[in-house]
């Protein structure tokens, strides 16, 4: 199994309709995926099509033990779902105390190796436990970015949160990929965005960009993925083609 | 004084750019205005061209006391800055272990009542520590809304909060005007949420629409509020429209 840690502090990103899209992009392509929703908001629950988590369940299960995480296997999605609620935030504050406090995720995820090709996380918008328990679970980063000022600010903050991470825990997460997301390349901030990721990020940048497209907008209101609710949209066609991409450089082609 | 509190924990909503720009447009109508910057990713203060600070300063030092808050004076922009950098990190942490942890904020703005007609206090996206220090100064609070739908689903949760908190504390945060940004008449979603918003919130609901407008997403790498960027910007014009509005509910016309 592959865990893809799908993470930026910077909020609005497309983190979670990456995790969602992507999940269903691996999942068409006869992939086992696991989705693991990280975030006490739980969009990756309800754009799912699930409902949120009360109490020790789902992903407060996973970090904190009690053995009832109930695994939510999606037939249309095509994925499995670890889902998440507002007792995350009780399971973050918990997690403070203890010893090893950013492996729980990490041992959940070892006892599922078998079962899956990949699992994808969807991180909350902080650096808090929650996050630092996806990347320490992690085997790569994905990061999700839009093209313009402040979130270009915060990709160094999450670097260096990494390597600190890496560091002290002898973990080896790996920038794995930075994804263009809701990019519209009429606008100037976004080629000047670009040609700094391109600079500074050389191939971790995918090729693929995923536009700015409302059907992606529209899809978690239904509770599906875009593949399942409009095929042909250009928000997509963007999530197939980039799930192939980082198939082509997992997998080698 | 009055204390605008700028939350929303559904990330990337435009807490920054209306807190920035609505500082500014204040300013403009010859009020003095103290923008706060409360989230450690410091977007309200590098996007009003300041540097974040580096430990016990800004914001920090207003959270843990120790004297040394700072208070930048912006001249172009018009409004004083309390600036906030990474170190705000560790005080929401330090904050875990006080008494009255949601206190310390409300009791820095009431040295400073004085002197300003308004606060407009910039929240991270997260119902932690930082953000309940902001909802605990405000008099009232401002909720940037993306007519999306996680948008909507983080709305009941942030309410929850302010409820509780209110009742916990004996505070009286009122929900003071819900502003609709990245707004865009042409896309169902947005119709379909501006309904949902009117019916549950009625007068709650600003008139003034904030339109998705590059010009906006450009003035913070310039370090500037749109209105010192592009003065006649359709975004610019919406912030003017939206203090005048604000002014108007607060002041009497
Ligand atoms: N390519 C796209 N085109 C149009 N809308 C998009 C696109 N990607 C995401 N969105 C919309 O933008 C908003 C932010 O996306 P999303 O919630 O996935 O970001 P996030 O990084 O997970 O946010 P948070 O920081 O709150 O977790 C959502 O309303 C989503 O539906
Ligand atoms: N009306 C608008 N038109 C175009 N772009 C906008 C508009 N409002 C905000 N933006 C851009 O959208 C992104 C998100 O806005 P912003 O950073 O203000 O949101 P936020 O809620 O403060 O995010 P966070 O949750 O990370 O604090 C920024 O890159 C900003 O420049
Ligand atoms: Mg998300
Ligand atoms: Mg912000």
């Amino acid at each position: 199994m592959y865990s893809l840690v799908v993470a930026n502090q910077k909020g609005g990103v497309g983190k979670t309709t990456t995790a969602i899209n992507l999940s269903a992009s691996l999942a068409a392509m006869k992939r086992s995926v696991l989705l693991v929703d990280l975030d006490p908001q739980a969009n990756a629950t309800t754009g799912s099509g699930q409902k949120k988590i009360e109490g020790n369940e789902g992903a407060f299960s996973a970090l904190m033990g009690g053995g009832n995480t109930n695994i939510v296997s999606l037939d249309e999605a095509g994925y499995d779902l670890v889902p998440s609620g507002s007792s995350l935030i009780t399971a973050e504050t918990n997690l403070r105390l203890k010893e090893n406090r950013e492996m729980p995720l990490s041992t959940f995820l070892d006892q599922k190796k078998e079962k899956y090709d990949y699992a994808v996380i969807d991180c909350p918008p902080a650096l808090n436990l929650l996050t630092i328990n996806g990347l320490r679970a992690g085997d790569g980063l994905l990061v999700p970015m839009q093209c313009e000022y402040f979130a270009l600010e915060g990709l160094a903050a999450l670097l260096e949160t990494v390597s600190q991470l890496n560091e002290r825990t002898g973990h080896d997460l790996r920038l794995e990929a930075i994804v263009r997301t809701m990019f519209d390349p009429r606008n100037k901030l976004t080629l000047q965005v670009t040609q700094e990721l391109s600079n500074h990020f050389g191939e971790a940048l995918l090729s693929t960009a995923i536009p700015r497209n409302v059907k992606l907008a529209e899809a978690p209101s239904f509770g599906k993925p875009a593949l399942h609710y409009e095929t042909g949209a250009k928000g997509t066609l963007a999530y197939l083609a980039m799930a192939g991409e980082l198939i082509n450089r997992l997998e080698g082609s």
